[in-house]
């Protein structure tokens, strides 16, 4: 907003989280109060994970609302607007969670405008918990402040927390939380007086992250299951499993693209994860530059001893040369193949191998498809690949692609102070697997449309998540299955879902939004179709983007295949603008042109050396 | 037995293996004018293995400090140190530790011995414990160098002649044979030779398992790399 020319009336955050799916809208009100006409900026910030569903401006009675609309169509619809670069900047990346939608438009003297956003997500399980992270940034002092939660979870509220980074000891009484067994109720109201960051002063003290965590109570082993209007999901993370023991290979690069504060972040990391280990666990490091450098040729148990030594193996050593990402997975997968067929791990355990890039191959093989190739028919789906990709360098959607092919996940790690703790955080939630293939089994005459139903993996502090449509509206009941393969023992379990009746848990309350079950199902399948456009074979990669697009137009989901169009009063003169949805790489690119990078480039071995040196014989 | 060279002011390594038949000794260092002289004598499997190769380790080594008047006779079985004009056996079975005016000796009980012979050379002898039964391996003994700069230019062996450094370059980058250990071309010493990026093991901190170390692999006993061949190393008693 300009300054004192514009007054923000009111802004208002209400989320409503039904079952993990939240539904967020942003209302915000401003008044031009000068005696001309002036633009006037909304900008807010959601989660990455978010899909927008709507927006809307209201100005002098007149409502514009924006349109979905298949990307590619949209964008040559308005070749004017690309061409004149109004299209960049509505969405942008904004740190490591969150986006930002940015809007302006031209508001008359003495007028008011309102603008709604509304986006919608699932929130994911990690380390046992839910977080819905709300950012509010309304850098001036607003009449009707508001933030409001209201969270209805059917399986009872296990607990919740409540805070905010902006939160000083005066505005701390003001989150209003109130937990009942399946419904919570979260508000923050400041007043303008309490929003001022000093007595008479304009500024506001209200700038940061909303954050709220919570989890639900776990009871039957075959899960919880909601039917609604037809769809059902199905949540599952039993509680009291016992993990499986794992086998894991880290592969870390040691390339000079790693020297300085990444390479001792590095460290300090796998340092703390080998400390976490447990003794029924085998592991093994592998350095790779342009060679690679195991520290030893089989796994180990993870004895103190052994884990005090590959310690030691951690901490030593200096990057050297070029990043042969191929050569070292490879090494990584034939140390478990070889283990495996020589029966020096335990039989019901799992295979994983970890992998630590920042940096694309430079090295031996450099083609990432051959890569792929070569690492997917290594694997032959005996393990799981999961890779962390340190900084900007990286070629990120390569790392993704090549775990999702593999039965693992990738994670970005941005470089900053707190990287050790993001490789960490990124091992915890998969340190800890409970059950292997697990399948989640409905009757095929009952249910259709189903989101994928069998994981590689449940982990500890995670939740499976499956929804699907019934193909008999009628139907009030049906059996489910849930198999597993667990520690010691094969997983099983049976159990009934029954329609959920919104009264029950949830009387006198004014239905919360009715299609919920429906929607969740929809970004459920919409994401997991995205992730099939990119890492299946040709035919199911068009397949999948056909049905994903076909989803996010139906849903007014705004997707990476979709585009929002909003048509601005001006529209005449200036044509309209469009959001878009950014990927993973998009925002790497981003922060690459923002911090103008340069990768580092292997030209020579020869660097600085600390050791003394030693010459030696001895055996092999 | 395999060969280390650890090059700092490359932050590289080269290593060499060099075989010959069991009971060969060899001249490890040689500096005449300290009079520090270093001599190893190999072993090799109870019996020929089933892959037929033969391997040799060392088994016994023959140090002598000709100005310090000492010398040390370490196999894997006993450890002999000759000082004052007298001889006195010490046991691997034991951690000793004897401070001298001309040498420090230390043994870690069936592990190590660290020699530090007064204004010259430093060095650990590993011991590598091998089940008794076992039915091809038998023990023997790795030597490592830990401090050697006060050795004089002129120190030579198929250690000692890397005491000082040695310039090479290394270039033209390949596959090799194995995809994890690539070949390419070193130059060194007025040859150009095939070498392969592969590691050898140091056992200091690891006993069993040891620590691989990077290395530039000079193939056929080291020819090119070293002054000579390997024949020209081998001597004909320990002292």
């Amino acid at each position: 907003a300009n300054e004192a020319q514009v007054e923000v009336l009111s802004v208002t955050v209400d989320c409503t989280v039904t079952s993990r799916f939240a539904h967020t809208v942003m209302t915000s009100v401003a008044l031009n109060k000068a005696n001309v006409s002036q633009e006037i900026f909304f900008k807010v910030e959601l989660p990455k994970t978010a899909f927008i569903t709507n927006f809307s401006m209201e100005i002098e009675g007149q409502v514009y609302v924006g349109e979905v609309k298949e990307k590619e169509k949209a964008k040559k619809q308005y070749e004017k607007a690309v061409s004149s670069g109004q299209t960049a900047g509505l969405v942008k990346a904004s740190g490591r969670k969150m986006e930002s939608f940015s809007v302006s438009v031209n508001i008359a003297a003495k007028s008011n405008v309102t603008f709604i956003l509304t986006y919608e997500e699932l929130l994911q399980r990690k380390l046992g918990q839910y977080e819905i992270l709300t950012r509010v940034q309304p850098k001036s002092l607003v009449q009707d402040f508001k933030i409001m939660t209201n969270i209805y979870e059917p399986q009872g509220i296990a607990f919740l927390d409540a805070h905010a980074t902006f939160l000083t000891n005066d505005l701390l009484p003001l989150v209003d939380k109130t937990v009942t067994d399946k419904k919570a109720h979260i508000s923050f109201s400041p007043t303008v007086e309490q929003q001022r960051k000093c007595p008479g002063c304009d500024g506001t003290l209200i700038d940061g992250d909303f954050v709220i965590k919570y989890d639900v109570n776990r009871g039957e082993r075959f899960g919880d299951i909601q039917i609604v209007n037809g769809y059902f999901v199905h949540f599952f993370a039993p509680p009291g499993l016992p993990r499986v023991p794992k086998n894991i290979v880290f592969v870390t690069d040691n390339s000079w693209s790693m020297s300085g504060r990444k390479l001792q972040q590095s460290k300090d990391a796998l340092v703390h994860i080998l400390s976490d280990l447990h003794e029924e666990d085998y592991f093994a490091v592998i350095k790779f530059d342009h060679i690679v450098l195991p520290w030893r040729d089989s796994l180990s148990k993870a004895t103190k001893e052994n884990v005090e030594e590959g310690k030691t193996f951690v901490r030593k050593h200096h990057p050297v040369g070029g990043t042969d990402i191929n050569l070292g997975v490879l090494r990584g997968v034939d140390m478990l193949v070889k283990d495996r067929q020589e029966n020096r791990l335990p039989e019901r355990s799992v295979d994983m191998v970890i992998l630590l890039t920042d940096g694309m191959p430079v090295s031996g093989e450099t083609n990432t498809k051959k890569i792929q190739e070569n690492v997917q028919s290594a694997i032959g789906g005996k393990m799981s690949l999961f890779s962390l990709g340190f900084g900007n360098d990286v070629d990120y959607s390569f790392l993704d692609v090549m775990s999702k092919q593999n039965k693992g996940i990738a994670r970005r790690i941005f470089e900053a102070s707190d990287a050790a703790l993001q490789l960490q955080g990124f091992y915890d939630e998969i340190a800890s697997p409970l059950l292997s293939e697990v399948e989640l089994r409905y009757p095929d005459n009952a249910v259709d449309s189903l989101t994928k139903n069998h994981f590689n993996h449940l982990f500890n502090g995670s939740e499976i998540v499956v929804a699907g449509r019934l193909t008999d509206n009628d139907l009030d009941n049906f059996l489910v299955e849930v198999l597993g393969q667990g520690f010691e023992e094969d997983y099983k379990a049976e159990g009934q879902a029954s329609t959920l009746d919104q009264e029950v848990p949830y009387p006198n309350e004014e239905y919360i939004f009715g299609d919920f079950t429906e929607r969740l199902w929809a970004y459920l399948t919409i994401q997991q179709l995205l992730d099939k456009s990119k890492s299946g074979d040709p035919a199911e990669k068009v397949n999948a983007t056909a049905k994903a697009l076909e989803m996010s137009l139906q849903y007014n989901f705004v997707t990476p295949l979709t585009s929002m169009v909003v048509t601005k009063p001006e529209t005449e003169e200036t044509g309209p603008l469009i959001a878009d949805k950014l990927t993973e790489e998009e925002r790497q690119q981003a922060e690459r042109n923002r911090y103008q990078h340069v990768p580092p480039v292997f030209s020579s071995y020869q660097h600085t050396y600390h050791a003394p040196p030693t010459q030696y014989v001895d055996g092999d | 037995p395999h060969f280390i060279i650890e090059l700092p002011e490359k932050n590289d390594a080269l290593c060499f293996n060099i075989n010959d038949k069991p009971g060969t000794i060899f001249t490890l260092i040689k500096d005449t004018k300290s009079g520090v002289v270093v001599n190893g004598q190999t072993i090799g499997d109870k019996k020929i293995p089933p892959d037929g190769k033969i391997n040799t380790y060392f088994w016994r080594f023959g140090i002598t400090h000709k100005t310090l008047r000492v010398k040390l006779e370490v196999s894997t079985s006993d450890i002999n140190v000759f000082q004052d004009s007298k001889w006195m056996t010490m046991y691997w079975s034991n951690s000793i530790s004897l401070k001298g005016t001309n040498m420090d000796l230390h043994v870690t009980k069936d592990r190590s011995l660290t020699v530090t012979l007064k204004d010259s050379v430093k060095f650990v002898i590993l011991l590598h414990k091998v089940w008794a039964k076992h039915p091809y391996h038998q023990d023997y003994l790795g030597f490592y160098t830990v401090d050697s700069h006060l050795l004089s230019p002129a120190v030579h062996g198929l250690l000692g002649q890397f005491y000082h450094g040695v310039e090479y370059e290394v270039s033209e980058l390949r596959p090799g044979e194995v995809p994890e250990k690539p070949d390419a071309t070193m130059y060194v010493k007025g040859h150009e030779l095939n070498v392969t990026r592969g590691w050898q093991r140091d056992f200091r901190q690891d006993i069993k398992n040891g620590e691989n170390v990077p290395c530039w692999f000079v193939h056929s006993n080291g020819t090119g790399l070293i002054d000579g061949d390997a024949s020209d190393y081998v001597v004909s008693s320990l002292f």
